[in-house]
């Protein structure tokens, strides 16, 4: 499995759409504080089905969406969608590219969709578990957060490894 | 359950005694099981940076939690290499000795797992394959630009 | 003791409004006294980064919680100069445009208080008067060398 | 008043002894990893009478004790001293330059002495709470506390300051 694109429109601070196409290798994202390269790592985390809206740095749903900037409007709606490509079926579906959609709406209704087609939240996460959501997203300030942990909690972390 | 999560531990203790002694330098880690095997045991991490005495966790200062907790990761990684991770400037504390060793790593594992790797770090910079620049207009919007490496 | 915290959380408010904008190169800072002037009164810390709309603390970015803090500190500082203030790795998430904006303010901050700074920034490390460099030996034991400036 | 020179003795990783002097303006320090730097500004936190160990990333009091290296032995007590000039009496002695101490030994008993006098921690305390302890020694990682602190809790940074 690999990851392929990344769209974002109306995520956070990304209003208008962007696309990044990611390498085999390795991807370095830079820019100014504040630019909005953590929002990135949090759309990727939002749309492998990231439930916890405090560790996406919000307090509610909503705090996804484009809120408004000088002489923008907020927006209604929230949408990520990650490309991933897998050769054979390891992901348990029939392509050979998957794409997971995840939108919000200002009024709280959520959609998920798997190529375009809508489906529920636990498909999602069928989907993902097999990508290691412990350590696939490692937030800013938190690299050592294992080390702070008491030693029966950092169970989890070896049992989705196991 | 229980034979295959210490099967899983005793695979990455092995990695991570290769990443962290590549990491740093030189030192030891190692991760021991505590109380016993069961389904309450946890996790220890031991981590003696090189030079130095064995000592508990909380005495490492901060550029050496960051590189025990990177070891670890990559430890894990390289028993279970996940598709792709994504790191948030898990380079801020390193000096720059370490920032090269962490990048280097970063490299070799790079074979089996992509990485999206957001950093202010130009050492980390020189080892990607692509650039993405992300700039906040006036408007409060952030928009992309795919850049060409250095 | 009402009367002069009030006083205080003024002055320190007008000085914040200055070290904000000046740290971020624009936009707007401010603190206001919440629940009435008693006793159990607190602080609110608002903070505009420029091109950015109204928007509560936790949104903010790691570089721009830094540098709102960093603005705090020195609207402090400004107003009820302390004789020294040691600074451990406060620009560490800092860019490069942040970091000469906060070693310039420190520059001028440093007529009335000496400061100790921790850093691994170049640029911050250019603003000093005197170097020290810290080593550490095979032996575990920590050494200081007197550097001279670049 | 200003800071004129530290000295350390056995606190931390200082086995043998090491003076710093403070220039009036900036003095940055420089170093790899792990090479000491933030033991400096426990160091002077401790000098100045610092008491919750935790706040030095200690658990207790002999964790400010050289524990020993390779080929080292550990050493039995850890001494700091930090020597401030005043113009006039600011800080209350009659003194120009003041120097303040503090001594741990590894049975648990502490000293504290201004100018090589014993005294009580309470003399200590009572000479550096004109020196601002709530704004001394911002620790790493520490910086942005204040914006995650309740708005309640944020006076005391202000009734020092008042
Ligand atoms: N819902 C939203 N609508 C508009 N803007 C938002 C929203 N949520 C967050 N932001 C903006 O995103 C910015 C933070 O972006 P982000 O944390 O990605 O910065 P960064 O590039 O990681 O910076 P640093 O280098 O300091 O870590 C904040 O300034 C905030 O204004
Ligand atoms: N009581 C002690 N005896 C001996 N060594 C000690 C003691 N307490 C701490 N240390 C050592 O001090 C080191 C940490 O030093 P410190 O935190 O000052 O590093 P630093 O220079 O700030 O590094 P960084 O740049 O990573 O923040 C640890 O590796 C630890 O071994
Ligand atoms: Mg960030
Ligand atoms: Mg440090």
């Amino acid at each position: 499995v690999r990851l392929k694109r990344l769209y974002l429109h109306g995520f956070k601070s990304f209003a208008t759409p962007v696309e990044l196409c990611f390498d085999r290798g390795i991807t370095a994202v830079v820019g100014p504080n504040g630019s909005g390269k953590s929002n990135i790592a949090d759309a990727i985390r939002w749309a492998l089905g990231e439930q916890s809206y405090g560790s996406l740095r919000g307090r509610q749903a909503s705090d996804v969406i484009f809120a408004g900037g000088p002489g923008r409007a907020p927006l209604g709606m929230a949408e990520v969608s990650l490309t991933l490509e897998q050769e054979g079926e390891s992901l348990g579906l029939p392509f050979t590219e998957i794409t997971v959609t995840r939108r919000v709406f200002r009024d709280g209704e959520s959609h998920y969709l798997i190529n375009g087609k809508r489906v529920r939240l636990r498909d999602v996460l069928q989907l993902t578990a097999s990508l290691g959501p412990d350590y696939t997203v490692i937030g800013q300030g938190l690299v050592d957060a294992v080390l702070s942990q008491r030693p029966a909690d950092r169970r989890g972390l070896f049992e989705h490894a196991a | 359950m229980q034979a295959s999560f210490s099967r899983t531990v005793h695979a990455v203790d092995q990695a991570f005694r290769r990443t962290f002694s590549e990491l740093f330098g030189g030192g030891r880690g190692r991760l021991l099981g505590s109380n016993g095997a069961g389904p309450e045991g946890g996790i220890e991490i031991v981590a003696q940076p090189p030079g130095k005495r064995l000592q508990s966790l909380h005495l490492l200062s901060g550029g050496e939690r960051a590189l025990t907790a990177v070891a670890l990761l990559f430890a894990i990684l390289s028993v279970r290499p996940a598709p792709f991770c994504v790191l948030d400037e898990v380079d801020a504390a390193l000096d720059d000795a370490n920032v090269v060793r962490f990048r280097d790593m970063l490299h070799a594992l790079s074979e089996r797992t992509q990485f999206v790797v957001i950093t202010h770090n130009r050492a980390t910079i020189e080892g990607a394959a692509v650039l993405y620049g992300i700039t906040m207009g006036e408007d409060g919007v952030s928009r992309v630009l795919s850049l060409s490496l250095p």
